[in-house]
This record gives C-alpha cells, structure tokens and sequence, in this order.
C-alpha cells in the first residue's frame, strides 16, 4: 500500500501569462513527479498538485526561481489518510 | 457483523468499499423491486461487474436520465453522493411531487462505481489512483484516463498518448470496457434526454464542447440552464460554482464523456466537479458528503426537471 509518506499538495496562483503556461506544462515535468489534482485554468485560479518528498526540494526552487506565489495546501497526505481509513473502520464497525 | 441490515440504516455520511456499494445496490433492489433493478451492462477489465440502477414506474424504453459517478477512481466525493441519490430517488418518489412527475414520465439510470478497477485499487494500493486499470503493453504503468477515452475529438490536444501520464487516452476510443459499455448501452437504449457525469473537485457544471471551440448549437439553452442549476445549489449552503462549456471554462480535454453524449444527440449533457473546501482536494472528509450530496441533488433536479419538461 502506498502510504503517502512526506507527500505535500501545494497550491500554486498563477499570476501572469507566462507563470499560467509553465503550469500548464507541470504533467510534463516528468523530473518532478508530480500528480495535478487540479490543472492550471486562468490566471488567480489555484493550481493544486501532489509532491512527493525526493522532489520537493527541487520543485519548489523551481517555484522560488520563476516567481510563483504558493501556499502548503495539505501538509501531510498520510496523516489524512490515516484519519479517513479509521474513520470508514470505526464507521464500519 | 458490522453490516447495514437496509438502505435506512446505511451510513451515508461514510466512504465505504467497493464491496459494500455492490451490497447496497442489491439491498435497494430488494426493498423496491417494482420500482429499482439493477442492470449489469458489462464487465470490467478485472472482471467485476459494471452495475447500473434502473429506477422506473413502468413503461418501455421510457425517455431516460442517465447519471454516473466515480468514472475517476479517486473522487470519492462523487461515489458516495451516488449512494445517497440512489436512496434520495427511492426516499421522494411519491413524495416530492418534482421527481414524482420526473418518474412516472421517464426512467433514471445510476452507476455509482463507474471505474470498479480502479474504485477497489484506491482501497487496496493507491488511494490517489485516478484510471482504469488494464496493463498498458510494453509500458510498467497499467491503466486510462476514462474521461478522455470517448469517441470525440479522440487524441486532440488536452488528452496524452504516454501511458504513464494521468491523462492517457488509451490505444483507441471506447478501447476501455467500463467505456464501451456505456456506449453499447446508451446507443442501445436510444432514448437517453439527459445525461449527466460527476466528478469532483473544482465546483463547475460543464457542458460540451471540450476538444472544440467550436459552440454547441444548444449553447444558449444549455448555458441558461447550467446558470438555474448553479443558482439552485449555490442557495442551498452558498457553495460557489462556476459553469460554461467545457473548454473556455478549464482547458481543452479531448475525447471527454458529454461531447461524445452530446454528439450522439444527447442534448442535455452535463458534467459536474462537486464541492472543493479548499483544503482537501480528494480527501474531503466525510462529514462533507451529506451537505454535497445534498446541494448536488438540488441543482441535478434542476437538470432533471428541465429535460422532462422540455422534449425533444
């Protein structure tokens, strides 16, 4: 099962033309591994995408460097995921 | 133990397994024979069973409202207000004269777990999984993007021909089952007016086209339509929607579900992207799924009532 271990989604705001084409190119950004809950829209739209923890660092330099303005969406995948596999347990019990 | 004993004392406010959504949909059949059947159009590529719910008063090959959700694996928002529609159908027939007129006029079809492969997986491996999950030959990364697998604009821009990437179209249209099977029983059927696909999350109602910029010749109708729906929900618990077609309101998406409906004839076709609190994404919490369900419901009644109100 894959646990999600140090898996972060950030939210990234798109706030020109050319910062809305880098994320629309993000899928292929394939050294990052990134997984785009939600793609890039317009501009002030959130872009929301799932990092895994060997790319993060690097990711968000690439952020830093080209200006983005992000913000931490959820911290940690696996504590969510843990709350909702017990929840459905306890539910099911 | 631990079992709903009936569709009442099931938990709505719950995810629940694959497994359990197979026990509540012959549990519903069982308590309303006469109104709610369960039709297995097909198989998915593992094998399971591709359930479709028939709720109808009677009549033959009856104008129809179809409804899907969970065509994408990991929005288990969309599965879990499948349930609960389900119940809300059998719960207001007779009662809320809107979907009384609805049902004695024409019949609703309901898939719940649309993608059961990647539904069941979601549990088991990967709850991030979004495809089907059919090898991808000479690739390691198995399964297709459904909802950019469909006979419309097939391998346009907004889809990828690389397997490994989420948005992979497959070899060919319809070349996933839990597709084709759709397409065999919506061109069977014939009389489908409506047809409607959730997905979650961006809080958008979309109509065709996706793979063109070219307007729907319904544009007009079906834009003041999405703007009633929208309006309907948003007054529920002020969740705010936006809507339009699909490419000017996202971004291109080939080979997407309602072009190819709409392209069929389906005038009526609508996607959803169910609520987003903005700080879960997939993961909305349980104690989301009832007030989802809820505002979803309304705004589909919407969607529902005009289709029967205006034939075509």
């Amino acid at each position: 099962r894959e646990t999600f271990e140090g898996h972060q989604v950030l939210r990234i705001v798109p706030k020109n033309g050319v910062q809305l084409s880098l994320l629309r190119n993000l899928e292929e950004m394939m050294e990052f591994e990134l997984d785009v809950w939600k793609g890039a829209t317009r501009l002030s739209s959130p872009v929301d995408v799932r990092v895994p923890p060997h790319t993060m660092q690097a990711f968000k330099s690439f952020l830093e460097t080209n200006e983005f303005e992000y913000s931490i969406m959820i911290e940690d995948i696996k504590a969510i995921l843990d709350a909702e596999r017990k929840q459905m347990e306890f539910a099911a019990r | 133990l631990g079992q709903p004993r009936n569709t009442d004392s099931f938990d709505y406010a719950n995810y629940h397994t694959l497994s359990e959504i197979y026990s509540f949909q012959d549990m519903l059949v069982a308590e309303n024979p006469d109104f709610v059947s369960k039709i297995v159009i097909g198989q998915s590529y593992e094998g399971r069973p591709l359930n479709v719910l028939k709720f109808s008063t009677g009549g033959s090959n009856r104008p129809a409202i179809w409804i899907d959700t969970g065509i994408h694996a990991r929005e288990w928002i969309t599965q879990a207000s499948g349930l609960w529609f389900a119940k809300k159908i059998v719960t207001d027939y007779g009662k809320d004269p809107a979907i009384t007129a609805i049902l004695n006029n024409m019949d609703i079809f309901l898939e719940i777990a649309t993608n059961p492969d990647g539904y069941y997986f979601t549990h088991v491996s990967n709850r991030m999984w979004r495809k089907t999950r059919k090898p991808n030959p000479g690739y390691s990364c198995p399964g297709v993007d459904p909802n950019r697998n469909w006979d419309a604009g097939f391998g346009l821009g907004g889809s990828s021909g690389y397997p490994c990437s989420e948005t992979y179209r497959g070899p060919s249209p319809h070349s996933e089952s839990e597709v084709r099977s759709i397409v065999e029983f919506v061109q069977s059927h014939g009389n489908i007016k409506a047809f409607i696909s959730i997905h979650a999350y961006s809080q958008m109602l979309l109509y065709p086209y996706g793979y063109t910029t070219a307007s729907a010749k319904d544009e007009a109708e079906l834009y003041a339509l999405a703007q009633k729906a929208v309006n309907s929900l948003t007054s529920m618990y002020g969740t705010r929607y936006t809507y339009g077609n699909i490419i000017d309101t996202i971004y291109q998406a080939s080979g997407g579900t309602v072009d190819w409906t709409y392209n069929q004839g389906i005038k009526y076709s609508y996607t959803y992207e169910l609520r987003d609190t903005g700080y879960y994404g997939f993961l909305l919490p349980p104690n989301q799924i009832i007030p989802t369900a809820q505002e979803t419901w309304s705004s589909l009644m919407v969607l529902m009532d005009h289709a029967y109100k205006n034939p075509y």
